[in-house]
């Protein structure tokens, strides 16, 4: 899908087979021209899950002419399955310099623990940049569509370690039975724990009643959790913007 | 930047490795003209970096790889009246005229940048998305 290459302007580059030290050599450069200390080694380097799914569409979207994001816009929003992109997503992508996803660690089970009524998500962000300043952060769930059509409210807390069983409530959504698709909820008031701890493990329960303050379980309205399919994982996004201009190191 | 042992047997070993169009032009003999060299006039040359032949599609996700230009030769602005000459430019040239043998020519200046977005992998799978502003040269002084 590489344009250059469909298009043959690559045949005119010159094209030489890099021998081993230079090929580390210009490894290296190009790793310090993209800002990095070493070349990852991700162990799971999937693209079929939820999370590198969305950052693709950004990734899309972010390549799309100003003139045509519009329409391309439209265009995600009248397929039949829900894009995982959605309008804010624009907004935020157009001001951010970063774009970060994190996939959750650990849910508690609800299947084996019949009265929890609420659904525990963690995630691990020791790798969020020193120095950016976060703009947005928002966690993503996906609801299935369930046979009654009812109305709930779905609440997202913030579980404060400080404090034993202390929670902080960030963001909450009217959903209803029949509804399907990416939920997104705010998440941006926990970046204050982020700042202050770098080494941060996010622990963060999702809350369903129905309008008559009865706790549900989450899976009983749809919500798909960690035994769901490995496309409709939750995760959390984040937006990041730079503070400082990028210098290379000299070496 | 280049080294400062970068020796002229070196110089025309390095140059038969890269068949560039100008370069495979000039004589490859031990008696290299750098003077003919110099006064080629500047030339542009693309660059194509890929990221599969590096051998990094492990980690990064998108794009496969980028294009920019590089030129090399002597550059011919500010004095062709179409050129888009940077001010520092000018001023080089000036001093150059008045001063020839102390001060050089001006060399080529990016004058349009443009950035990439790059989606990778960090060491513990989270997926980053990165602008990186003013990755390529899509102008310079002369092209």
């Amino acid at each position: 899908s590489d344009p250059i290459l469909e298009h043959g302007i690559h045949s005119s580059f010159a094209q030489r087979k890099l021998r081993g030290r230079e090929r580390r050599e210009i490894q290296k450069e190009i790793l310090s021209v993209l800002g990095l200390s070493h070349r990852p080694r991700p162990h799971l380097h999937e693209k079929d899950t939820s999370a590198p799914m969305f950052m693709i569409d950004l990734y899309n979207l972010m390549n799309v002419q100003d003139e045509q994001m519009f329409s391309f816009f439209k265009h995600v929003h009248t397929d039949d399955e829900p894009s995982l992109v959605g309008h804010q997503e624009t907004y935020l992508l157009a001001d951010a310099d970063l774009v970060m996803s994190f996939a959750n660690l650990f849910e508690n089970d609800t299947e084996v623990c019949h009265q929890c009524y609420r659904k525990e998500l963690r995630f691990d962000l020791v790798d969020i940049p020193v120095g950016d300043q976060l703009t947005a952060a928002e966690l993503r769930i996906y609801k299935d569509q369930i046979p009654y059509n009812e109305t709930y409210q779905l609440s997202v807390y913030q579980v404060m370690e400080a404090y034993t069983n202390k929670l902080l409530k960030l963001d909450t959504q009217i959903i209803c039975g029949s509804d399907f698709g990416w939920l997104t909820l705010d998440v941006t008031e926990t970046s204050n724990a982020w700042v202050v701890n770098p080494k941060y493990s996010l622990a963060l329960q999702l809350m369903v009643e129905t309008m008559g303050n009865k706790s549900i379980q989450p899976r009983f309205v749809g919500l798909v959790g960690q035994s769901g399919p490995q496309e409709k994982q939750p995760f959390i996004v984040a937006f990041f913007k730079s503070k400082t201009i990028h210098l290379r190191r000299a070496r | 930047s280049t080294s400062g042992h970068w020796h002229q047997e070196d110089q025309a070993m390095e140059m038969k490795d890269y068949p560039l169009s100008n370069i495979t032009e000039i004589s490859m003999s031990s008696s290299l003209d750098e003077q003919h060299f110099l006064k080629q006039p500047c030339q542009k040359h693309e660059l194509y970096v890929s990221f599969r032949d590096l051998g990094w599609q492990d980690w990064i996700i998108a794009p496969e790889g980028y294009a920019a230009f590089y030129c090399d030769g002597e550059c011919a602005f500010p004095l062709n009246s179409y050129m888009n000459a940077t001010n520092h430019a000018i001023v080089q040239t000036l001093v150059h005229f008045i001063y020839p043998e102390i001060v050089p020519k001006p060399c080529c200046t990016p004058t349009e940048l443009q950035g990439i977005p790059v989606l990778y992998f960090d060491d513990n799978s989270n997926v980053l998305l990165k602008k990186y502003r003013n990755m390529v040269v899509k102008a310079c002084g002369c092209h």
